[in-house]
């Protein structure tokens, strides 16, 4: 279903589950688990984004009976921990091909996605003061190597 | 109408939370 425009800050973390419905279904469920709760913080007022919503609930729904015997869907500590240790892999990844000076669009969209991960830690509370930092530096990494690139400058 | 709309508004915003709040065990 076609996201609407009110709801588009959670487009991307829609984009990552999908992503990884076949790779890691864990990850997809609680992207979609952010995306439910910050939609319904955004707009579910208007009759398209409440139609989007339940959709995406009936989604969930589903997901949740299908993964019943995961204990990262069943338990959200061992969620939680699943989630940190994903975006943490993706991070220091992204981090080692920047500091080799190997620059490309992977390691970009490895640095974005980690950063989107860090948003989706906070359904299970308040981020470390480390997974802030984490977030604020892949965003920023992946903005500015995307734009030097863009322009035919190699990153520092 | 536009008091029945805003009922059914509010009325399906409340089953979304419900559904949430049981989604994660919270109920």
């Amino acid at each position: 279903m076609a996201l609407p425009s009110q709801l588009k800050a959670i487009q991307h973390h829609l984009r990552t589950a999908q992503e990884h419905d076949k790779r890691d279904p864990v990850v997809s469920y609680y992207c979609r688990l952010y995306a439910m709760q910050t939609g319904m913080k955004l707009d579910s007022k208007t009759p398209e984004c409440r139609k989007f919503l339940v959709k995406l609930m009936d989604q969930l729904e589903m997901m949740k009976k299908e993964l019943s015997d995961n204990e990262s869907i069943s338990q959200e500590v061992v969620g939680n921990a699943h989630i940190e240790n994903y975006a943490l892999k993706m991070f220091l990844y992204a981090d080692n091909e920047d500091r080799g000076g190997r620059f490309h669009k992977n390691m970009i969209k490895s640095f974005y996605t980690s950063s989107l991960l860090y948003d989706v830690l906070s359904v299970f509370g308040e981020l470390s003061e480390e997974n802030i930092q984490h977030r604020k530096y892949a965003r920023w990494k992946a903005t500015y190597i995307h734009n030097c690139m863009k322009n035919g400058e190699t990153p520092k | 109408t536009g008091s029945l709309g805003s009922s059914v508004a509010s009325a399906e915003q409340d089953e979304l939370s419900q559904r949430l709040a049981k989604l994660r065990d919270q109920v």
